[in-house]
């Protein structure tokens, strides 16, 4: 999975850090401080769909041209997340109770091409 | 669609910039997934010696907060599935009483109204009662729904598990009765101190969706 650079134009991982503080929610997050709202962004070439991980081999890439040449046409591919973890999470809900709490598939660790 | 700058063009959806927009996407996100409509908005001070009392009892060798986060260790059956939530509430107390303390949890609306409890373990930080000392749970109508009968001589930190009926009550409702005492007051069967807030701790999870195949 590419990480996005200045220039990057094909299907990468853009990070991007929200600061509770920052956003005014460190009153009520305990913890953690912020989170990675990382998201996918870039194109996808049809020689690279199917492939997560962008074009992990030489082989998987011509195998992907060899589809996509014989698909052209029926449509674009999609940058999307291909890996995703947990965010723990502990905060102060309305009855200033403590909770804390998992959120499955939270923060996007890879990108792909659909 | 159409567009030729940097995003999905296969989604159909341009990727928002870092911007205000972005923000209010992170929020947004945060809240559904936390099963929440709004943030909440914090009215209560918990002192923070009683936070950090309450998780070293509840974790024992992770006093950091810092340590609280990582997975659950283990959530078995069908929970394992939904997501899952550890609760820790706090209780008002009134020592007024002349019968002796009352404390009152609000645990009904935590942390979100699809979630239910499922586990409830009371947590109470008593004197050594030189007497007789019970623990009603009281029902809406001012009525005991449960007693129980605390061991004479018994100081320091008393844990009980709350049958499951209790969790679905809009607020829990507890007195602590000294039989005997000729000062039943608060201050003379409740530990005192900022670190010693008797509390409530609670596991919950996620209602599961789709529908229900009822038996009959």
């Amino acid at each position: 999975s590419l990480r996005c650079a200045p220039d990057s134009a094909l299907c990468c991982l853009q990070d991007y850090y929200v600061d509770f503080r920052a956003i005014g929610w460190h009153d009520w997050i305990i913890k953690p401080e912020g989170y990675q709202l990382n998201y996918c962004v870039g194109q996808c070439p049809l020689h690279v769909a199917g492939s997560p991980g962008m074009a992990a081999s030489f082989h998987s890439a011509v195998l992907n041209l060899v589809k996509a040449n014989s698909i052209a046409g029926a449509g674009h591919a999609c940058c999307v997340p291909t890996h995703r973890r947990p965010l723990s999470v502990l905060y102060f809900d309305r009855g200033s109770n403590i909770v804390k709490t998992d959120i499955p598939d939270m923060i996007v660790e890879a990108c792909g091409c659909s | 669609p159409g567009s030729t700058a940097v995003g999905c063009p296969g989604c159909g959806v341009p990727t928002p910039a870092p911007g205000p927009t972005l923000l209010e996407l992170a929020k947004r996100q945060l809240l559904d997934r936390l099963h929440l409509s709004e943030r909440p908005n914090v009215t209560r001070a918990v002192p923070r010696a009683a936070v950090a009392s309450a998780l070293r009892r509840l974790h024992p060798g992770r006093a950091r907060l810092q340590g609280l986060l990582g997975p659950f260790a283990a959530w078995d059956g069908p929970a394992a599935e939904a997501q899952g939530y550890e609760i820790v509430s706090f209780a008002e107390t009134d020592t007024t009483g002349t019968l002796g303390p009352e404390l009152q949890f609000e645990l009904s609306q935590v942390p979100a109204r699809d979630v239910e409890i499922v586990e409830a373990q009371l947590w109470l930080p008593l004197r050594a009662p030189s007497a007789n000392v019970t623990l009603q749970v009281m029902g809406p109508d001012g009525a005991a729904l449960s007693t129980r009968r605390l061991v004479a001589g018994m100081g320091g930190w008393h844990t009980f598990t709350l049958p499951p009926g209790l969790h679905g009550l809009p607020s829990l409702h507890l007195a602590l009765r000294c039989h005997g005492c000729l000062h039943p007051d608060g201050t003379r069967l409740l530990s005192p101190g900022p670190a010693r807030r008797p509390f409530v701790a609670a596991r919950a999870q996620a209602r599961a969706r789709g529908h229900r195949v009822g038996k009959r």
